[in-house]
């Protein structure tokens, strides 16, 4: 296996709680993006403030996050977001693409 | 390289239930007889979990954050870029290229055209029974018809006594037939199922007895979920059956018998669409085409069947983002056929539901939907393009996925 190969994914949301239009809003009520890192061994996901109009994220609005680490966890039941020292994984996201 | 036709199969909603995915429960036998011959990827991640983000991401290979698309509401091309398209590359190199079914997400995120005629030789072609889809279909327990999730209908009941991936596999049947020794050949399929609502032929469902069905092992929302990672499911709520069920908004959950019913439905519509799949490929054998030509099967995204409270997309969970991808590339990930022999004969569920494979070649490594584009083109004898630079909105054609092709001359490490 290559542990360093990652997928990533991205959902928008309106609003920070569940709302009538949370699964599928309107570009112009999007308030918030869900980008999400994968592979072998986790799913690291930063829920950011994101502007519909300049389709800019700002990395410092932190709405939410998620960490599973998927040896133990496979179903991403639990997630250990809190428990995560966050300047290494912004470190590294900082030497993505 | 020598240019080969394509087959381009892709479902709508599909997660990884399937036989060739080691789900114990799932009776995909056509689709596991092309994974064994086909290069099988375990880890294939959709970027967007909802249905036109994920298609124009997949077929123009570049992330929504470049296509800008995240809802329905806009076509790419005057939107974001002019990108061009999969089949769209596959026409400029003298391709035939055609599309049935639901390829590009319709309305306006592919131009009300299905991005007719950059990407397509002819109009696509779509069931005329779709129309239907959403409408009163479905016998209730009352004997009227109601617009319910759950609808696994008698077939000669409904208007023409077809449905639409019927009418879409007959549509693709027509095309292959039409071009036999005529050139080389794109042919995109869209099915429409296992998205909801469930409207099948009722027979699928004898194939999932309630008594074996299961609930999802982790039915509950997660107590450290943050509000906003979750979805309401708001489009199963709508549907009739599940309003009678009062089920609380926005954490539910639905009562476990009905979340066994839905479950046995999903099943069920994956076999259905699975029988599809198995008209096309026995198609090919029966016209000569196997050998020449590559096909492609996978989905636009997952579905959660109850895991983590949900029953739906909408999200960045796996069962959400993960998807089928199966790459069947004849003198590569299987010999050629033997003289007269079927490499695709269709196989009956029903008479035969215990029907196993053994997948020619799996590849475990993560990979991506963008990474679909330039890996059909080269497998299928293309230039594969290039990998985008960082802002590509000016840039026509270009990738910002993977060439996967040294998976199919390289075994894995570790």
């Amino acid at each position: 296996k290559n542990a360093e190969l990652m997928a990533f994914s991205q959902y928008p949301r309106p609003a920070d709680t569940p709302q009538n239009n949370s699964d599928l809003p309107d570009l112009q009520d999007i308030k918030v993006m869900g980008y999400s890192l994968r592979n072998w061994d986790y799913r690291y996901t930063l829920w950011l403030g994101f502007n519909p109009r300049s389709f800019q994220v700002n990395v410092s609005d932190v709405h939410g996050g998620e960490l599973y680490m998927l040896a133990d966890d496979p179903g991403q039941d639990k997630n250990i977001y809190s428990d995560l020292d966050h300047s290494i994984v912004m470190k590294k996201m900082d030497a993505l693409p | 390289r020598e240019k080969r036709n394509v087959l381009f199969i892709i479902a709508d909603d599909l997660r990884a239930s399937l036989g060739c995915y080691d789900d114990a429960l799932a009776k995909s036998p056509n689709i596991d007889q092309l994974a064994s011959r086909s290069q099988v990827f375990l880890n294939a991640y959709a970027q967007q979990a909802v249905c036109a983000p994920s298609r124009t991401s997949m077929l123009t290979s570049r992330r929504p954050d470049t296509t800008r698309l995240y809802d329905f509401n806009s076509y790419w091309r005057v939107h974001s870029g002019n990108y061009t398209t999969l089949p769209q590359h596959f026409k400029s190199k003298g391709y035939y290229t055609m599309s049935v079914g639901k390829v590009f997400h319709p309305g306006i995120a592919s131009n009300h055209t299905d991005d007719y005629p950059y990407s397509w030789s002819i109009p696509a072609y779509h069931p005329s029974s779709f129309r239907f889809e959403k409408q009163k279909m479905c016998k209730g327990d009352d004997g009227q018809l109601h617009a319910n999730l759950l609808c696994a209908v008698n077939v000669t009941e409904q208007p023409g006594g077809t449905l639409p991936d019927l009418e879409s596999t007959d549509e693709a049947v027509r095309l292959l037939k039409s071009r036999v020794g005529d050139g080389a050949f794109f042919l995109a399929v869209g099915f429409h199922k296992p998205h909801i609502p469930f409207r099948i032929p009722q027979e699928y469902l004898s194939l999932y007895p309630l008594d074996k069905m299961t609930l999802a092992p982790d039915p509950d929302v997660p107590e450290l979920l943050p509000p906003v990672a979750y979805n309401p499911w708001t489009d199963v709520r709508q549907r009739e059956d599940v309003q009678k069920l009062n089920v609380s908004f926005p954490y539910g959950p639905i009562p476990k018998d009905f979340q066994l019913r839905i479950r046995q439905h999903y099943y069920a519509a994956v076999s259905y669409m699975d029988a599809q799949v198995g008209r096309l490929l026995s198609t090919l054998d029966a016209l000569g085409l196997t050998d020449s030509t590559m096909v492609v099967f996978t989905s636009d995204h997952g579905w959660s069947l109850g895991e983590h409270g949900e029953w739906a997309k909408y999200s960045n969970f796996d069962v959400a983002t993960r998807v089928p991808l199966i790459m069947f590339v004849p003198g590569v990930t299987a010999a050629y056929s033997r003289a007269g022999g079927p490499t695709f004969p269709f196989i009956d569920v029903f008479s035969q539901p215990e029907h196993s494979f053994t997948n020619a070649k799996v590849i475990r490594n993560t990979v991506e939907l963008v990474d679909v584009f330039p890996t059909v083109s080269y497998m299928a004898g293309l230039p594969a393009p290039e990998h985008c630079p960082d802002v590509s909105l000016q840039v026509e054609l270009c990738t910002e996925g993977r060439n996967l092709v040294h998976t199919f001359q390289h075994k894995e490490r570790g």
